[in-house]
């Protein structure tokens, strides 16, 4: 189960503090994923109590874009630290999709790598299996038929530690890369943090979720919760 | 593949300090719903009152909503997030698929925390539970930790009290996740975000 709290001392209206929560959320909290399954009791709430002596910020107010974007901010960084908990995980994996028709299929992409269980296993085992990723893609539920092209399908590993090169191509325009360098797929894989990047190449817009590898330990802590 | 090398995730994601919103107070308690002494009882309350507070939330769109996710949408809808001074939340126990028992006791919870508050004519208190799915809360522990919460004053604003009630919310945690960061508006006044998050499995959350 996800539960969360955001506090903070400045005067916001309520009814636009909910539509920044709601915001903050989609690009956050609903943009994780450790093991796929969703609770009964997931919450998260904000309370804003005007202890700060400035004006209620409401969606007229110059600073609403501002804290908006900060808070989304700062729900990214208290979501994102789930994952990295995450039962057992030993990576945190970003699943950065670009280049979509559309936001929404962009978001469904990025889920549906995010929540398949044979990529997570591979990324705990730091196998370059690039198969289960265009899989994951292949079977989301798309909104639109637009939003992935075959042909136009970029999927990459990117090094998260400034090492060069820091983009190993898996798939260009379509084709697998049969000739992937090993070596390099090692190095990458056994950083703590790993990025997946996939460029659809069918539009402008891009989602990114946040997801970590499947452990031995994810079954042990499992096994017996209820007895 | 061998099994790697478990991670101690605590040092590496835990602060060591931190500053917190003015005119918040935590409190966190080990009620005995947890083993070990484990804190598992947490509230959070507005002391400021300068002016109402506001509140919002998101909730799980799983169809079988637990009494807490319940209840807690039926104190936002009835006051418009409008005056909302309190949290309590319990760990252990979901309180969740429990039935008519189950809002009882969510209602129970907040009845008590806005007893103490003072607030006995309008509904100020949300609630959350996490824990297992079917089990009944143990009210008798969860009424009694909310009372001693208030009678032994185990509030604070420090950091050790945002840190044990950061703690207070976990179940197979293996760190509480606590952020706090100060922003600057355009106007240079500052303001300060302080979050709490839980969770470590059954996590795909859709909140709407």
């Amino acid at each position: 189960t996800l539960l969360g709290f955001i506090v903070t001392d400045l005067p916001i209206e309520s009814k636009t503090l909910q539509k920044m929560l709601r915001h903050s959320t989609s690009r956050s909290f609903n943009c994780i994923s450790v093991d796929g399954d969703m609770s009964t009791n997931d919450t998260i709430c904000m309370i804003a109590n005007g202890a700060v002596d400035t004006p209620e910020i409401n969606e007229n107010s110059q600073e609403f874009k501002q804290v908006q974007d900060q808070v989304t901010e700062f729900a990214q960084r208290l979501a994102q630290l789930v994952v990295r908990d995450g039962e057992g995980s030993t990576k945190f994996v970003t699943v950065n999709v670009k280049n979509s028709y559309s936001f929404e299929d962009a978001k469904i992409i990025a889920e549906s790598i995010s929540n398949s269980m044979l990529v997570k296993t591979a990324l705990y085992g730091q196998d370059a299996n690039w198969g289960r990723i265009l899989c994951a893609i292949g079977y989301a539920k798309l909104n639109d038929l637009k939003s992935l092209n075959v042909d136009k399908i970029n999927v990459s590993f990117i090094a998260t530690d400034n090492s060069e090169p820091r983009e190993l191509k898996l798939i260009v325009n379509g084709v697998p890369q049969l000739n992937i360098d090993e070596e390099r797929a090692s190095e990458i894989l056994a950083l703590n943090d790993l990025e997946v990047l996939v460029n659809l190449g069918t539009g402008k817009e891009e989602a990114q979720f946040w997801t970590c590898d499947l452990s031995h330990e994810y079954v042990t802590i499992n096994g017996d919760y209820r007895s | 593949n061998t099994t790697r090398k478990v991670i101690d995730k605590y040092p590496l994601y835990v602060p060591k300090s931190g500053t917190f919103p003015k005119g918040f107070q935590v409190g966190s308690i080990a009620s005995g719903v947890k083993k070990n002494n484990a804190l598992d009882l947490g509230i959070i309350i507005n002391t400021n009152k300068s002016r109402p507070s506001s509140a919002a939330a998101v909730f799980t769109t799983n169809k079988f909503k637990a009494a807490p996710v319940l209840t807690s949408k039926n104190v936002l809808d009835s006051t418009n997030g409008v005056a909302i001074n309190a949290i309590v939340v319990n760990s252990g126990c979901a309180n969740s698929v429990t039935g008519e028992l189950g809002m009882q006791d969510a209602k129970e919870m907040i009845d008590i925390v806005n007893e103490q508050l003072g607030d006995k004519t309008s509904p100020s208190t949300l609630v959350m539970s996490t824990g297992v799915i079917g089990q009944r809360l143990q009210m008798n522990k969860i009424s009694e930790g909310i009372k001693k919460i208030f009678q032994e004053n185990k509030f604070g604003s420090d950091f050790t009290s945002w840190l044990n009630i950061s703690k207070s919310i976990c179940t197979t945690d293996t760190f509480p996740k606590l952020v706090t960061s100060k922003f600057k508006l355009l106007n240079g006044k500052e303001y300060t975000l302080t979050g709490l998050a839980k969770g470590a499995g059954m996590i795909c959350p859709n909140m709407a």
